[in-house]
Parts: structure tokens; C-alpha cells; sequence
């Protein structure tokens, strides 16, 4: 465990939580996109299979289960609690585009053919475009909440601060995974507009809005 | 280089 996957574990968590929250407290999910939502949760459970076959630690253990639960929750509160709230119209982007290339690529390109293994690299693959149904329903209505992109801020924070962690993990111990590094770098520039718009923006107390 | 799978990461 070093600095980075800390802080980087630790912006995911504070996204999961921030969602969650946001969605609780105003009681509405207007402006999140359920697509997305959808495929965080095919992404942890599919990834998160070896909390039945490998114990690492206490504190790996906690946060797979705390991703799975909050992911769920939030599916719950948005197709359940507060339907009437989900924004359908500006949801429109089609997963199955998303699913099938990231299930043949994961079938073509893994470490080891055997169902966890491909399973684990399907998740790492779907994880790195996930966030696009999201992002695609920020640019169709031209605006993001405050909340909303404190929310993806974090959550596009924790994949690019894996990246620094890998850095080190290579110099330091030696370890790399390639599958994982290449999924990261992808998965972290299809952020990299969001971030520009964020912090020449949302940091300047100003609404998230694109130009039209 | 060590390229052992260790799925030690979230």
C-alpha cells in the first residue's frame, strides 16, 4: 500500500459515497445516468467474484463489499425509491455497445482462460468506458449539478491516481499488470475534458455548462 | 519483471 492507491481508493470511496448521498438527501436523481450506474455494479461483481476464493485483508474485503452495497443502493434508489426522479430521455446511450466489445476483447485478451480470470478482465475493460452513458448524458444536456461533477471528479480521480500507483508499483516492487495499466490510461483520458471543464469552472464556483 | 497475477488491487 503506498500514498497513491490510498488516496486513490479513497476518492473512489468518497464518489460511491457522494452519489449516494446526493441522491438520499435531495431525494432525486435527476441528471445521473442509471447506464452508468448499471454497469459500476456488472464492473464490481464481476471483479469483486474472489471475495469467495481470496482473502487479501480486512481492509480489501470492506471496500469490495462497501462498492458492491453502495452500487447497489444506488440502482435501488434510482430504478425504485425515486423512479419518478430518473431521467430517461437523456439516458439514451446504447450499453450493449459498450458490453459486447468489452466481452469479446476480455474473451481475446486476458492473462489465463478460465472463468475468473476473463471475468476479471472484462471488468477491468468495461470499468475503463462505464462512465460513458454518464458522460453522454452530461453533453446532451449541456450541464452537470455541482454535486454531479464533485462526484465524477472523484471518481475520475481514483483511476488516474491507480496510474501513479502503478508507476511506483513498477519502480518499487518490481509488479505490473498490463491489462490493468492500458484499461487505466484509457479509462482516465476519457475524463480528461470533464477535468479541464472542472477545474476552469466548478472550482471557480461556476455550474458545470457546456458551450453550446 | 514479476507478472504473477497477485489481484491484490480494487
Amino acid at each position: 500500500m503506498n500514498i497513491f492507491r490510498l488516496s486513490g481508493d479513497l476518492s473512489h470511496l468518497l464518489a460511491v459515497i457522494i452519489l449516494v448521498l446526493k441522491i438520499w438527501t435531495t431525494r432525486s436523481c435527476a441528471g445521473i445516468s442509471g447506464k452508468s450506474q448499471i454497469l459500476f455494479a456488472i464492473v464490481y461483481v464481476t471483479r469483486y467474484l474472489d471475495l469467495v476464493t481470496t482473502f487479501v485483508s480486512v481492509y480489501n474485503t470492506s471496500m469490495k463489499v462497501i462498492f458492491i452495497g453502495a452500487s447497489f443502493a444506488t440502482i435501488y434508489l434510482m430504478y425504485s425509491k425515486f423512479k419518478a426522479t430518473y431521467d430517461h430521455n437523456h439516458d439514451s446511450f446504447r450499453i450493449e455497445f459498450l458490453l459486447a466489445p468489452t466481452v469479446i476483447l476480455a474473451l481475446l485478451i486476458n492473462q489465463k482462460f478460465t472463468v475468473l480470470e476473463v471475468l476479471w478482465t472484462f471488468s477491468i475493460y468495461l470499468e475503463s468506458v462505464a462512465i460513458l452513458p454518464q458522460l453522454f448524458m452530461v453533453s446532451k444536456t449541456g450541464e452537470a449539478e455541482s454535486i454531479t461533477s464533485h462526484y465524477l471528479f472523484a471518481l475520475g480521480s481514483y483511476r488516474g491516481l491507480y496510474l501513479l500507483n502503478w508507476i511506483y508499483r513498477y519502480y518499487a516492487e518490481d509488479h505490473y499488470e498490463l491489462i490493468a495499466i492500458v484499461s487505466g490510461i484509457v479509462q482516465t483520458v476519457l475524463y480528461c475534458d470533464f477535468f479541464y471543464l472542472y477545474i476552469t469552472k466548478v472550482l471557480k464556483g461556476k455550474k458545470l455548462q457546456l458551450p453550446a | 519483471k514479476n507478472t504473477i497475477i497477485v489481484k491484490d488491487e480494487l
